[in-house]
Parts: C-alpha cells; structure tokens; sequence
C-alpha cells in the first residue's frame, strides 16, 4: 500500500487541468514529470513481485532466478538502455485493456541481426527500420540507436504475454527493408 | 517516377513523388479521396494597445502561411511497416507511416525549436485537406465521449457575431476532430495524442494547433509571453501523433472509438535481461 500511496499522490497533484491538458510551464511540466517519475521507480518491487506472481505457476516456489524488469520510459524516443546494452532481453507486456491487443513493439536497434521469440516458443517476423535523422538528435535522448526493431505481439485481453529479442552476431539480417529515393529535383 | 502507394488495413494511400506528401487514399469500397496534408503557421497579434497572441488568447494577425521550399523525404518499406520520412523545414519534420494490419495512417511530428529572431510570434499548425463536402459542418470530442457537432461562424444558443474569423471557430480536441461527407458516406476523423484545439475553416479541411511560441503577455495572468526556452534556450521541441481515418461513416465510428480507447490504455513493457527464454518459459 505505501507504494501504491506514492501513485495515488502522484495522480493526486496530476488531477490539475494544467497537468491534464499540457498548459503549465515548462518547469512545472518538469516537475509533474517528476513526482510521476520518482512515483514509478518506487513501485518497481510492487510490479516485479505481481509479474513474478502472475508468471509463476507455482505461486509458492521462491525461486531465486525470477527475471527483474525494468521500465524503458525513454521508448517513445527510442532509447531503452536495457536493450542497448543486452544480448538477451525478455519483453513481458501487460494489456490493460479487455480485449486482444495487435500492438506494435518498437525497439531502439542497431543493425545487428536479431531472433524475436514469442510466447509460444516461436519465432516473430520483425523489421530494422532507420529511425529518422531529424528524431535520433532529441534533446535529452541519450540512445546511439540508429534504427529499430519493429515486431507485432498479440497481447489476451487483460493479460500478459512474454517476447524474447535476441541480438545475433551472425551476419546482417535477410534486407526486408525497400528504400525509396526522390528523384532528383531540377 | 511511378506513383508511391501504401497498403494499409481497408485502404491504400498514394503519394507524390516530388514532395513525399500524402495525395489520396482508395478504399476497399472503390471509393478514392483526395487527401493533402500540410504544416502551416500563423503569425500571433502583437500590435501595442490591443489583446496581442498569448498563453491565453489565440489570435493570429491574418491567415496562416506555408513553408517555403518543398519538403524532401525518404520512404522505407517493409511488409511490416511504410514509413515516410519528410523534412519540411528546419524545424518541422515528420513521419508518415502506415502499417498494413492498420487502417490508421500515422502522422509523426517534430515541431521546434520555432525561430523568433524575426520578432514574429509562430503558432504551428497541421491542415488537412480533402474534397469531401461537408457544409461547413465538422465534430469534435467532449472528453472522448460525445462527439460535438460545430459549425463555422455559428452558435446554437446565440446570434454569434465573426469578430475573430479564426480563432472564433476553434474549438478544443481532447482526442478528436472529424468531417462527414453524408453524401457520399465518408468520415475523415484525426485522432490526437493530447489535447490540442482545431477547426474546419474551409470545406472538407480540418487543422489542428500543434506548438505555439508568442513574444507578448496577453495580460490574462501568465504574467509573461509564451516564449519558454526549453533545454537549452533554443525554444521547446515538442513531438506528438496524430491517426488519421478515412473510412464509410459506421465503421469509422466503430474504429476510433476502439482506437481511442486502445491509445489511452496502452500496453505496459516491461524489460529483464534473460539468458534463457526456454528456461523462463
């Protein structure tokens, strides 16, 4: 519950129609980033031990080599340093809304190769798609991902569902990618 | 030079090759729509002595402007995902992609930092341009609820008077703005990843504010012009989505309905470095 309380002052100082329709100042915007930002880092035990306990079958077992997740909440500017900087990374999404969910799963990327796995041990067509040069050089994105991973997951409504992405050394991936060029204008 | 088409779910969408610009969208139905999309801006008031442009007050000194030049671009496909990446000046750039599984065309957009060393404060904006006739007539959400039917130069409850021939016609967006042309069946609706304002000014358009930097106080409280620094004193970038339908009016209220309620509840990823996914599994 005190993890829990830390959301529910966070949401609390969030309610303002300043916070609701982006209208305050940059620096209050910063600190609404804040207070949300330091209330979700401390709700990461919580998350971890409901994922475990979701994921587990055997809600007794304490078996010591559960995965610990963390949040990329740079994703949406391409930067998720758990990705960047492992081989081997397990992707659990959780799906709050009630029906099945096609989501788009986008990972910052180099242009290794790559095996995405799903839940049911198969593998997962994906694409390396450039990330624009006008969208890697964000202020504040600290990623030297150049393109990224795109993959479907099929998520069960109010659900989760687990994906294993894979960096390959072997060589460069099959190209699935056409790339299109103006012409020359004169 | 051969036309550069995307197949996305229920649609295809062209586009023109010198500019990388939308042109049309064919639907499954045989039915083509003309469709352009542009960035424009709008100079804000700032004339001593009258209400200038500010945090509060919307009220551009004349009709909005385009950009000079032509936008250059880069189109990547894959069976996965088109994407089209346009540059359409310094400061603003997007991505235009459509996936085939998707009857959404996803616009991806880049604003900032706006120049002001011209001393002209710029309110940015997306147009949307399409042949369909909609009577002066547009809609746009009530907290994605109800969808609320807006006329231009018109007020049900009173006899409204044109004082501000634009900004008079703006209304807020919480999620979205749509146009419906009854006689031809066809709904265009722009789903908004925020809240933002819009308009429909002229026949089958629709535009949508998407950054404004204004160099004046509009004395209703701010105490100061809206001219944020940003990080590093250039000025606020900001990037947003817009989604963007064209489909027969029924099943287009059935699908931004389910969009809107599918944007707002989001999946949550979460990450663990793993070494072995057969182990986990």
């Amino acid at each position: 519950f005190e993890t829990v309380h830390n959301f529910h002052r966070a949401m609390g100082i969030l309610q303002h129609h300043d916070a609701v329709t982006g209208t305050e100042k940059q620096l209050v915007a910063f600190d609404y980033a804040y207070i949300l930002n330091d209330a979700i880092s401390k709700s990461m035990d919580l998350m971890n031990r409901a994922l475990q306990y979701i994921s587990s079958n055997d809600k007794s077992s304490k078996s010591n080599n559960e995965p610990y997740y963390t949040l990329c909440l740079g994703l949406n500017i391409s930067q998720c340093e758990i990705v960047e900087s492992n081989d081997k990374v397990l992707i659990t999404l959780y799906n709050p809304y009630a029906h099945e969910y096609d989501f788009k799963v986008r990972l910052p990327w180099q242009q290794s190769n790559y095996k995405v796995t799903g839940p049911d041990g198969q593998s997962v067509n994906a694409s390396i798609i450039p990330i624009p040069s006008f969208m890697q050089d964000f202020p504040g994105r600290n990623s030297s991902a150049t393109h990224e991973l795109l993959f479907k997951v099929r998520l069960p409504g109010l659900g989760i569902a687990s994906y294993f992405v894979e960096k390959l050394s072997a060589n460069k991936p099959a190209p699935r990618l056409e790339t299109i060029m103006p012409l020359p204008t004169l | 030079e051969a036309p550069i088409t995307a197949q996305g779910k229920g649609f295809s969408a062209s586009f023109d090759s010198s500019t990388g610009s939308i042109q049309s969208v064919s639907l499954s139905n045989g039915k083509v729509v003309k469709l352009r999309q542009k960035y424009q801006w709008y100079a804000g008031f700032d004339s001593p002595g009258t209400p200038p442009s500010g945090a509060y007050l919307f009220r551009p000194k004349g009709p909005a402007s385009g950009f000079p030049g032509q936008p250059t671009y880069q189109i990547f496909n894959s069976p996965d995902c088109f994407e089209v990446h346009q540059n359409v000046s310094e400061y603003v750039s997007q991505t235009m992609r459509i996936y085939p599984d998707d009857p959404f065309i996803e616009f991806d957009f880049k604003i900032g930092p706006i120049p002001v060393g011209d001393k002209v404060g710029k309110e940015i904006i997306s147009l949307f341009q399409t042949d369909l006739k909609t009577n002066k007539v547009f809609y746009t959400d009530s907290n994605g609820r109800q969808m609320m039917k807006r006329v231009k130069d018109f007020r049900p409850t009173w006899k409204y008077q044109v004082i501000e021939p634009i900004a008079g016609n703006y209304y807020p967006i919480n999620s979205r703005i749509s146009l419906q042309d009854k006689d031809e069946d066809i709904q265009l609706v722009v789903m908004t990843d925020r809240s933002q304002g819009g308009t429909s000014l002229n026949d089958g358009e629709l535009e949508i504010m998407l950054h404004r930097r204004l160099l004046h106080d509009d004395n209703l409280g701010v105490d100061e012009a809206l001219n944020e620094p940003g990080v590093d004193g250039r000025g606020l970038i900001i990037r947003g989505k817009h989604y963007v339908l064209i489909s027969d009016i029924k099943s287009s209220n059935i699908l931004h309905r389910e969009k809107g309620i599918q944007l707002y509840m989001a999946p949550v990823l979460a990450f663990a470095p793993i070494n072995s996914f057969d182990e986990y599994r």
